[in-house]
This record gives structure tokens, C-alpha cells and sequence, in this order.
């Protein structure tokens, strides 16, 4: 079963053309494992991406030395699932 | 659950009891329900339509959730309005009316190998599970194997990509088998794909920059649908077409559909506008589903005010 224990989901802010560039061709990136939620498209639309753990390093290091801004949206993709989870086995119980 | 009265609508749910959810409605409501099966998925699962009809030959109003399957919160929202439809028929006028004239069609699960792969094995699970020859990734983006466009930007030719078109126009059974149904009835009238997440009402086009040449009545029954939704719960929408709204998409259903002839073909993207995403909680489903189903109504309203 996979997990996603320490996947993070980035919302990421281009904010010029430039950016954008930069952030498909992160996409294009297939060893990073990156899964867009919503992809970089133009400025004015929020970029999400589930990011896993091993590629977050890579990654954060990428958006901080070109200047991109993001904030991290779910901490931790796994805990939600969990959550979910419980929610859901509860759910059975009743 | 027992009945569908005892159905936990503010939880997610299993494939086998969303299928046993739609069984004990058709069983509960048989003089309103029935359940159509429209083909099998990849793996052999039935492609579930209820079919909501109180006479014989009417024109139809086509509904889906969920055929990306990770979006937990559309599935959960197409149980709810499959409630609604028969708790509110008899009660609500404006219901009553439009099911006194035309027949509702309601797909809850559109992808149910996805589906079962997002409880089972990948939560994060978005495509068909129909292997690709060739390759060791698995599956098509069912919103971009329809023959709108298909193969055009706004689409990958990658078997690998989240955004994979797939080998030809409806090569995917899940998709075929709309199209089968959607032509062989021929009198739909309006179609709404349901999606998650972001918060927005589309219209076509999502291949073309060229707007509909329905596109101001499209418009602005879009804003009267998000301003019915956002009546309950204040929830922020934008609408407008795929392309201009969102980005481009090649080969995605409601272009197929409009290009079909349906003029009232709309696709959602219900909560939320991120935060949770695919994971949003469970405790947001009846709100997502009850603002959704405002919308909804508006749209079916006008779909029944308006015959062409």
C-alpha cells in the first residue's frame, strides 16, 4: 500500500512569465514524483503541487533560489488520509 | 446502512456501498428510480446510472461525479443528491415540475476502477486503470479522451502524465459508454460533469479559444446558478468558459457534449479552493453537496424554462 508519509502540498505564486517557464519545466521533472493539483498555467491562478518527502528538499531549494513564493498547504498528506480514515471507519462502526 | 434513510451522507464511502446505497434506492422508490447500467469499466465493473422518470419519452437532464477519482467530496455529493432528488420530489414544486417533465440521469461513480484504486491502494489515484501497451504507467484522464479537440494542447500524449488523452477518442469504456448512451437517447438536454476541486462553474470551450455561440446565455445562467449557491453558505465561485477561466483542455467532456447539440453542458469544480483539496474533510460534504444542489436546480430550471 502506498503511503504519503511527509508529502507536502505547496500552493505555489508565480509572479511573472518567467516563473511559469521555470515551474513547467519543474514539472517535466519525472524522478521528483511531482503530482500538480493545478497546474502552472499563467500568473493570476494558484499553482498546487503534492510534492513527496524525498523530493521536497530538491524542490523547496528550487522555488527559494529562483525567488518563487509558495506556502505549504497540507503539512502532511499522510495525517489527512488518516483522519479520513478514522472518519470512515467510525462511519462502519455506527 | 439498511435503508437509505440510515445512510451516513456526512462520510465517505466505499465503491460496494455506494453501490449497495443506489440498490436500496431504487428499491425504496421504484415507482420514481430505476438503475441503469450502461457498460462495464475496464475491470469489469458496472457503470451505474439512476434514472430518475415519472413518464415515458421525456427528454433528459444528464448528471456525473467523480470521473476523476481522487475527488472524494464529488462521489459523496452525487449520493446526497440522489436523496434529494427523491425526498424533495412530490414536495419541492420546482423539482416536482421539472421531474414532471423530463427524466434526470445521475452517474455517482464514473470511474469506479479509480475509485476502488483511491481506497485501496493510491488515495491520489486521478485516471482510468486501463493499462497502456508499451508503457508501465497505467491509465487515461477520462476528461480528455473525448473527440473535442482531442489530442490537442491542454492534453499529454504522455502515458506517465496526470493528463493523458489515451490512444484514440473514447478508447476508455468509461467514456465510450456515455457517448453510447448520450447519442443513443438523444434528447439530452442538459449535462453537468462534476468535479473537485477549486470552486468554479465552466462552460465550453476548453479546446478553443472561440466562444460558444451560446456563450452569453451560458454566462449568465452561470451567474445565476453561482449566485443560488453562494445564497447558502457565501462560498466564492468564478464561472465562465474553460479556456478563459481555467487553462486549456483538450478533449474534455462538455465540449464533446455541446458540440453534440447539448447547449446546457456545464462541468463544476466544487470546494474547496485548496486548503484540503482531494482530502477535504468529511464534515464538508453536506454543505458541499447542499450549495452545489442550488446551482444545480438553477441550471436545470432553466434548462426546462428554455426547450430548443
Amino acid at each position: 500500500k502506498e503511503t504519503f508519509e511527509g508529502h507536502q502540498v505547496l500552493r505555489i505564486t508565480a509572479n511573472n512569465e518567467a516563473q511559469i517557464t521555470l515551474l513547467k519545466e519543474l514539472s517535466e521533472q519525472g524522478h521528483l514524483g511531482l503530482d500538480f493539483w493545478m497546474e502552472p498555467i499563467r500568473e493570476s491562478l494558484p499553482i498546487d503541487v503534492r510534492v513527496p518527502f524525498n523530493s521536497l528538499q530538491a524542490v523547496r531549494a528550487f522555488l527559494a533560489y529562483n525567488h518563487i513564493e509558495y506556502l505549504v498547504m497540507i503539512e502532511d498528506v499522510q495525517n489527512l488520509l488518516d483522519e479520513e480514515q478514522r472518519q470512515m471507519l467510525k462511519s462502519h462502526v455506527i | 446502512p439498511r435503508n437509505t434513510d440510515d445512510f451516513v451522507y456526512t462520510n465517505y464511502h466505499n465503491l460496494n456501498t455506494i453501490y449497495s446505497f443506489m440498490d436500496m434506492l431504487v428499491a425504496e422508490h421504484s415507482d420514481l428510480v430505476s438503475k441503469i447500467v450502461i457498460g462495464q469499466s475496464y475491470e469489469g465493473r458496472p457503470l451505474n446510472v439512476l434514472r430518475f422518470s415519472t413518464g415515458a419519452n421525456r427528454p433528459g437532464m444528464w448528471l456525473d461525479t467523480g470521473i476523476h477519482s481522487r475527488e472524494w467530496v464529488t462521489q459523496a455529493s452525487g449520493v446526497w443528491f440522489a436523496k434529494k432528488i427523491v425526498t424533495d420530489y412530490g414536495r419541492d414544486p420546482a423539482l416536482t415540475d421539472i421531474l414532471n417533465n423530463y427524466d434526470i440521469y445521475l452517474e455517482i461513480i464514473t470511474n469506479p476502477d479509480g475509485y476502488q484504486y483511491t481506497q485501496t491502494k493510491d488515495r491520489m489515484w486521478r485516471k482510468t486503470r486501463k493499462p497502456n501497451p508499451g508503457s508501465s504507467c497505467v491509465g487515461v484522464d477520462p476528461n480528455r479522451n473525448w473527440d473535442a479537440g482531442f489530442g490537442g494542447a491542454g492534453s499529454s500524449s504522455s502515458p506517465c502524465s496526470e493528463t493523458y488523452r489515451g490512444p484514440s477518442a473514447h478508447s476508455e469504456p468509461e467514456v465510450k459508454a456515455i457517448v453510447d448512451f448520450v447519442k443513443s437517447h438523444g434528447n439530452i438536454k442538459s449535462f453537468v460533469s462534476i468535479h473537485s476541486y477549486s470552486q468554479m462553474l465552466l462552460y465550453p470551450y476548453g479546446y478553443t479559444r472561440t466562444p460558444a455561440k451560446d456563450q452569453a446565455e451560458l454566462h449568465e445562467l452561470a451567474r445565476k446558478a453561482i449566485t443560488e449557491l453562494q445564497s447558502l453558505y457565501n462560498t466564492r465561485y468564478t464561472y465562465g468558459s474553460i479556456i478563459t477561466t481555467i487553462y486549456q483542455a483538450s478533449g474534455g467532456t462538455i465540449d464533446w457534449t455541446y458540440d453534440q447539440g447539448i447547449k446546457y453542458s456545464y462541468t463544476f469544480e466544487l470546494r474547496d479552493t485548496g486548503r484540503y483539496g482531494f482530502i477535504l474533510p468529511a464534515n464538508q460534504i453536506v454543505p458541499t453537496a447542499e450549495e452545489t444542489w442550488l446551482a444545480l436546480m438553477a441550471i436545470m430550471e432553466h434548462t426546462k424554462n428554455n426547450p430548443y
